[in-house]
């Protein structure tokens, strides 16, 4: 197999399986040594090396905003896009005021593919798994949904204490070794201000909380700039999206990732479901990877900004 | 590695919280062994369902008898993933 020579040849608009984007991540390093670095921040059920791109400028322990992609491990638009994304930082990063002026005073981390273990496994015996792949003893079911493994209304309701079902919620909070990382990350890093879990399918942007009907403190803030964030999406090639907390907008649920994070202190703690509206659901074809990582960019920005324009 | 000839994905958009209720409780139905990749929400949101070949026929008799419309989103699975599998071996070559 040819092995990209650099990121301008890596192919954007097709799927990689884990290889090769960890070739891209690498490439991307070496190519901006003064911008990007490759961080090792846990390794997985399955020993893989958890990897996180961080963008920065310098400085030590600077706010920085923490963006994720493939904790589903078959929603394969979203590992695309995390690609896509990183390599328009590096692109984008003078000539983009907006995005120049977030990096001049803030640190992005990326982490492209949060659960390898069930990425190889889409790539390898079943384009369908969702889950991690930790086992049980007593049961012949694997994984654990790692959207519902985090301590924030662990097991509560939206969640499953079946190990079989797809939103299995795992023996104890954090179990998953892939979510204890960004855990361990976020806590020891301190600075993280604002949260991006990147998901699909069904074009939604939503904020804190999935567990409990209770309304988060910033819930005005949060819906507006949600609003803001959509209204630059939509702009691009006009894919609808709707906003809201989780739970007002989809259904409870339980132990997920951004209710863990505003509960931090993260304010700005979002969650993306990237297209599509009912055409093709996880089997999105490759030809709408770049569309859907460009639209979802500008939201991401928006994000970005306000998170630089609203220091807390 | 997994197979899905002659699975479907279908589409099933309740319109009353008679039919979500009934939708509801195809989540408890393991036997079919159905893949929601959209849970049911609300009156009026779709719920995307993988369905097994073998499950097709008894989900969408249930699914008629008790008057719950749905559509056919994906008409086979695995001819989807086929042709994801041949573009990536395209791209690489």
């Amino acid at each position: 197999r040819l092995q990209p020579l650099s990121t301008d040849t890596f192919d954007y608009s097709s799927y990689h399986n884990l290889d090769e984007i960890y070739v891209f991540m690498d490439l991307l390093v070496a190519e901006n040594p003064n911008l990007v670095s490759k961080l090792e921040i846990g390794r997985s059920t399955e020993n893989r090396p958890l990897y996180v791109l961080k963008f920065s400028k310098g400085g030590t322990n600077r706010p920085a905003i923490w963006i994720d992609t493939g904790i589903h491990s078959r929603e394969w638009v979203t590992q695309a896009s995390g690609v896509w994304f990183a390599k328009k930082i590096v692109q984008d990063q003078e000539k983009d005021e907006g995005l120049a002026s977030i990096l001049d005073q803030m640190d992005i981390f990326l982490e492209i593919v949060t659960n390898p273990d069930g990425f190889v496994f889409t790539h390898t015996s079943n384009r369908m798994w969702r889950k991690t792949r930790s086992k049980r003893s007593g049961s012949l079911c694997v994984g654990v949904d790692p959207n519902r493994n985090w301590n924030a209304g662990f097991g509560g309701s939206g969640s499953s204490s079946s190990p079989c079902s797809e939103t299995y919620h795992g023996p104890y909070a954090n179990s998953e070794p892939e979510v204890e990382a960004i855990v361990n990350f976020v806590k020891n890093h301190g600075n993280i201000k604002a949260f991006v879990s990147i998901h699909s399918y069904s074009q939604l942007l939503l904020y804190p909380y999935g567990y409990t009907t209770t309304p988060v403190p910033d819930v005005e803030e949060l819906h507006q700039v949600a609003k803001e964030a959509v209204a630059a999406l939509s702009s691009l090639y006009g894919t609808k999206y709707t906003y809201g907390s989780i739970i007002t907008t989809i259904y409870q649920a339980s132990g997920g990732t951004i209710d863990w994070t505003y509960n931090q202190g993260i304010k700005y703690s979002f969650t993306f479901e990237l297209r599509d509206t009912g055409r093709y659901g996880f089997l999105l074809p490759a030809s709408q990877i770049v569309p859907t990582a460009q639209e979802t960019w500008l939201a991401l920005k928006v994000i970005m900004r306000h998170a630089l324009e609203h220091p807390y | 590695t997994e197979d899905f000839v002659g699975h479907q994905v279908l589409r099933i958009v309740p319109s009353s919280d008679e039919e979500l209720r009934k939708v509801q409780e195809l989540q408890d139905l393991e036997h079919l062994q159905l893949d929601f990749w959209l849970s049911p929400r609300g009156t009026g949101d779709p719920v995307d369902v993988r369905v097994p070949f073998p499950s097709l026929q008894p989900l969408k008799v249930h699914l008629e008898a008790n008057g719950v419309p749905y559509s056919i989103m994906i008409e086979d699975v695995q001819a989807l993933v086929d042709q994801e599998q041949m573009q990536m071996l395209r791209q690489r070559r």
